[in-house]
């Protein structure tokens, strides 16, 4: 109803104003929070899907982030188009109602916001956080490499010039440190969904180690289920499995660290590309792309809803 | 902001693994400014090489030579940056009329 062209890639302004519309729109279902600021001091939100109103405690949630890696457009494109899914299904969808009348979703659509900015204004290409690297001219850091899992290993770069810098320290980049304390601090985070693209992948832990995860194989299962669901939609093919087997040994990850957190549900996506435009994605996808995700989404959430843990 | 004109983006498929330790060490190659888009895993998985148009010709002589199959992803990055940039402003006229 605000206008809103869900087909198009938009700005941080515009996402940042389009996430009070919704707000605006939803207010006994949506509420924005801010976690933190980012290294440029901009806010980091959160869009909260809650009908729980008197809990003392937190209710069991599910964390989604998109974006972290600030030149996938694709992915903040579909948080977009997944938030107001979540705003509009809710009440339609039975067993997103199910969720959301026991369970709260968060989700940050712009997860690194100052990369994100300089994507639209400097370097489409930039993938990193823009935080200064004492002695280099290089800068910023992978927040996909600067978790406290597995840090520094071989799977990141110790180059800050490298697209795969992991820091000077787990959690140095304030992008990743607020939402490592939001989840710690919220306790009751069953599941953890870190949005990326390309490949079309769908992985879970563990890529800083080669064994396989306690519960590997309710993890594969279920990312079976959800890559068939995916696949259904438009005949999209995702390989899954642990991100170590399934691409490759990558340090200091998002889902290793939820994981290792308590964060049994935690997976990660590698969204569409059809092989020709890898992170330069037409717009015309951005649909089809969210449309596709969301029964895989949904199929994890129902499944982390009807599994309590 | 910064352009990328003339840069392609390279698609490396290739079942060898001496491939994939050779495309590694192309990565090192600072000089040649080389923006792994997908970073080579292993084999049969696609490597997606952003190079710049100063780049082209050693990296094409360099997969070349050393028999590494690859095909054009993308002929000109900057030509779909314009259009990715032109659909932008077009349907932010649409939303405001």
């Amino acid at each position: 109803s605000s206008g809103f062209d869900f087909s198009t890639y938009h700005t941080i302004e515009e996402i940042y104003s389009w996430m009070d519309d919704l707000v605006a729109q939803h207010p006994n279902l949506v509420s924005k929070i801010q976690i933190g600021e980012s290294y440029e001091k901009r806010p980091l939100y959160v869009l909260k899907f809650s009908t729980g109103r008197t809990a003392k405690t937190h209710r069991p949630a599910i964390w989604i982030d998109t974006g972290i890696h600030s030149r996938e457009w694709i992915t903040q494109a579909t948080g977009v188009w997944t938030a107001n899914k979540i705003a509009t299904e809710y009440g339609k969808d039975a067993s997103l109602t199910a969720i959301l009348t026991s369970m709260d979703i968060f989700l940050e659509i712009v997860t690194n916001p100052d990369g994100f900015a300089y994507t639209h204004s400097q370097n489409r290409m930039w993938r990193k956080t823009r935080s200064i690297n004492a002695g280099s001219s290089c800068k910023g850091v992978d927040p996909n490499r600067n978790w406290d899992a597995g840090f520094g290993g071989p799977g990141a770069s110790n180059n800050p010039c490298s697209e795969t810098y992991h820091g000077p320290h787990p959690f140095s980049e304030s992008e990743t440190k607020s939402i490592a304390d939001f989840i710690l601090g919220h306790g009751n985070v069953m599941a953890a969904i870190s949005i990326h693209s390309y490949s079309q992948m769908l992985m879970f832990p563990y890529g800083y180690k080669d064994e396989p995860a306690p519960d590997h194989q309710e993890l594969d299962d279920l990312a079976k289920e959800a890559v068939d669901a995916l696949a259904a939609v438009h005949g999209t093919r995702y390989t899954y499995g642990s991100t170590m087997h399934t691409i490759y040994q990558a340090d200091g990850i998002t889902i290793d660290w939820t994981y290792d957190n308590g964060v049994k549900y935690s997976y990660t996506f590698e969204l569409r590309d059809t092989g020709r435009y890898g992170f330069l994605l037409p717009a015309s996808q951005i649909i089809p792309t969210a449309e596709e995700t969301w029964p895989a989404l949904t199929k994890i959430m129902d499944h982390v809803h009807k599994h309590p843990y | 902001q910064k352009r990328f004109v003339g840069d392609q983006v390279l698609r490396v498929l290739t079942d060898k693994e001496e491939h994939i330790v050779l495309l590694r060490e192309l990565e090192e190659s600072e000089d040649l400014q080389l923006d792994y888009w997908a970073a080579p895993a292993k084999p049969d998985l696609p490597v997606d090489i952003r190079v710049p148009f100063p780049s082209l010709q050693p990296v094409k002589i360099f997969l070349e030579s050393h028999g590494i199959p690859y095909t054009i992803m993308i002929e000109d990055v900057q030509t779909l940056l314009d259009e990715e940039k032109e659909a932008m402003e077009k349907a932010r006229k649409l939303e405001r009329s």
